[in-house]
């Protein structure tokens, strides 16, 4: 279903994202 | 952590769910940590992908005839929206400031909200192929209460007609739905009353078959057959009911999850 293929998509973003976020305090602590 | 009740949902959601507890966790303890990286980028990336949801969504919306779907799914695709919209006011004010406290809140809360209007949104989904399945499921109860006034052979051909390719959609479709509920307990429920219906279908006919039978030829024993084959339908009808309010479970029950 295209509407699975899209939250997927989301996902894969939110997913990239919130990695990035993460990253930077990661090295902090 | 969100409990998901398919596997579909929980191999979309589960892994960026776990990263945004994570993510909720690192800022809690470095809040006065390192600077923010610029995510304009991976922002960008998020809204367009929120864009093409909301695209989709709305087709789904405007193809389905179901009202419930139609009635839930705009609030779940307007949550995902305004979430992306707080990613993109983060990622604006950490670009003038990475220190930014409200930027790292409204980033946190962003991704939150991106996470539960996409788990509200692919719930509204699953509840509606759900009810597609139930609605399967209803039309062999109807059938199943037709039993009682069959009388003649004829009858009897057309009822098993109606009710032969009904059930072998039912069938399929439980199967698949029982492979895809992360609850074990309400997957062997399904499991078992399948099989019941499967072993109890040709005992029913057998039993309509007597009871035609008899009436014909006007023999002893209509009413013990009768009362047979009733009992035979109605504890197929009991089965089917037992599957629907099982395929209507989408949380945890706490006696049983053990």
């Amino acid at each position: 279903e295209m509407i699975l293929e899209a939250a997927k998509g989301i996902m894969a973003a939110s997913s990239a994202l919130v990695r990035a976020a993460n990253a930077a305090q990661r090295e902090l602590i | 952590m969100p409990v998901f009740h398919t596997k579909t949902i929980e191999s979309i959601l589960d892994p960026v769910a776990q990263q945004v507890s994570r993510l909720v966790i690192l800022h809690e303890e470095a809040e006065d940590g390192n600077a923010m990286p610029d995510l304009s980028r991976p922002v960008q990336v998020v809204s367009a992908a929120v864009a093409n949801l909301i695209k989709v969504g709305r087709e789904t919306i405007n193809s389905s005839d179901d009202n419930i779907l139609k009635q839930e799914m705009p609030a779940a695709l307007q949550r995902v929206e305004t979430a992306s919209q707080l990613l993109e006011q983060a990622s604006g004010m950490l670009s003038s400031d990475p220190y930014s406290g409200p930027a790292r809140k409204k980033l946190i809360e962003g991704s939150r909200g991106i996470l539960q209007g996409t788990s509200s949104l692919l719930l509204c989904f699953d509840e509606s192929e759900v009810r597609k399945i139930i609605q399967e499921c209803k039309r062999v109860l109807d059938y199943l209460a037709v039993a009682e006034v069959i009388n003649t052979m004829e009858d009897l051909v057309q009822f098993l007609k109606d009710l032969s390719p009904c059930l072998s959609k039912v069938s399929r479709e439980l199967s698949v739905r029982e492979k895809e509920l992360t609850h074990q307990v309400h997957s062997e429920i399904l499991v078992r009353c399948v099989e019941q219906v499967k072993i109890l279908a040709p005992i029913l006919i057998c039993s309509m078959k007597v009871y035609i039978h008899i009436v014909e030829q006007q023999g002893k024993g209509v009413e013990e057959a009768a009362e047979n084959r009733n009992y035979l339908s109605s504890r197929m009808s009991d089965e089917m009911q037992e599957i629907i309010r099982v395929l209507q479970l989408t949380t945890y029950d706490e006696d049983t999850s053990e």
